[in-house]
């Protein structure tokens, strides 16, 4: 239990970065109708983005200003960790007739985060 | 999840978080359940049959195509110039059998003439037709040698062309037409005009592609009604009727003109279109379109 609460106090404070998501199609059921992939890389983004913001926290303008405000107010929150840059995939499926569609769809994994 | 989207194990448990009102919580998995199928561009769950079919090709473009897919795969010989140029600016490929019960099947001097209807309404509106093609399987005929090239007057099978002077054993012509019209009478033949054709040669098996863009863009938009296709396969040297059908049954248009019925799914005629829904970017590969 130790070991667990120093582990989440370690992730809680983990700066904003990407993280290893793989989404399995079978696990939600949706493998009866997405013929391939069978799943994919997906990632997701998570951490804080603390005062004061690195260079590599990929962070805009209106970010810095909102982590300055927000390290003299709290009722601020700090910026959001987010994904900045995101990647298409293909999915060959077959629809609601049973026609079978290959199909690209944008913005389904996650290449970059950062504060926003 | 059998009966959505979200898995039922999801919508358990964000029912029973009790942020919610069973029935708020019933409206918002609803709504969210609404998005995910727009998302895929579906109005429902889809619920395949056992009996349902995936194309080969439809394997073959998604291996070669995706961005996921194994990029070592190369082109399949049967697919057209024309097919490859559409996918690089197409984010949806669509495939279709035809409807079966519609087909109509009639042999006459040497030549077997298909009527295909392909149900094409499942295409939304806002989608736009690139490009499509229709392909139809050709098995080899056991015996027959490829005729040597030089004596012969045809062109080569991977060029199209409106000459009809098929002179030569082993090939046959290959035609084929946009249906625009019912017959005058009922004997008569239905209006048509000839979208793509060309020579091919009894000694390959393999999978012809013929470009029927003009036709599908028609009705998809509205422009036309879809009256569906006739194929034409025309035998120069055959004798009659039967010795037109014998010919015929290794070009694979129709249920009825070959034994094999397990291979028929999946050499049955296909329908393929390309299509841009104005949302991302296209099937084809960055790392291909960049090279």
């Amino acid at each position: 239990a130790g070991h667990r609460k120093q582990r989440r106090k370690h992730q809680h404070k983990a700066n904003c970065h990407r993280h290893e998501l793989d989404v399995d199609f079978s696990e939600v059921g949706w493998n009866e109708w997405i013929v391939a992939p069978p799943g994919y890389h997906a990632f997701y983004c998570h951490g804080v983005c603390p005062f004061p913001l690195a260079d590599h926290l990929n962070s805009t303008n209106h970010a810095i200003v909102q982590t300055l405000v927000n390290s003299v107010n709290s009722n601020i929150p700090r910026a959001c960790c987010v994904p900045t840059e995101l990647s298409p995939i293909s999915l060959l499926y077959l629809d609601e007739y049973e026609k079978v569609i290959l199909k690209n769809y944008q913005d389904m994994i996650v290449e970059g985060c950062g504060c926003r | 999840g059998a009966a959505g989207l979200i898995p039922e194990v999801g919508r358990r448990k964000y029912s029973e978080s009790g942020k919610q009102s069973p029935e708020q919580s019933e409206n918002f998995l609803n709504e969210f359940e609404l998005r995910l199928l727009n998302m895929f561009g579906l109005k429902r769950r889809p619920n395949p049959s056992r009996q349902a079919v995936v194309p080969q090709y439809m394997v073959d473009l998604y291996r070669m195509h995706s961005v996921n897919g194994d990029h070592s795969t190369k082109r399949p010989r049967s697919m057209g110039r024309h097919a490859e140029r559409a996918a690089s600016k197409a984010n949806t490929i669509r495939s279709f059998h035809h409807e079966e019960s519609m087909e109509a099947l009639a042999s006459l001097k040497g030549r077997t003439t298909q009527q295909f209807f392909f149900n094409l309404t499942s295409i939304p509106g806002e989608e736009l037709i690139t490009s499509a093609e229709l392909r139809v399987y050709r098995d080899q005929v056991l015996g027959v040698t490829a005729a040597p090239t030089s004596n012969t007057s045809y062109n080569s099978s991977n060029s199209s062309n409106t000459n009809t002077s098929t002179s030569v054993g082993g090939i046959h012509r290959i035609n084929v037409y946009e249906v625009f019209g019912a017959p005058a009478s009922p004997r008569g033949e239905p209006l048509t005009r000839l979208l793509d054709t060309r020579l091919v040669q009894d000694s390959l098996s393999r999978w012809e592609s013929f470009d029927v863009s003009p036709a599908v863009s028609q009705w998809s938009s509205g422009g036309s009604h879809n009256h569906g296709f006739m194929v034409e396969v025309f035998h120069p040297d055959t004798q009659g009727v039967e010795d037109a059908q014998r010919q015929s049954r290794h070009v694979r248009v129709s249920r009825s003109l070959h034994e094999d019925q397990d291979s028929w799914p999946q050499a049955r005629p296909l329908l393929v279109t390309y299509s841009h829904d104005g949302r991302g970017n296209a099937v084809l590969h960055r790392d291909k379109r960049q090279a």
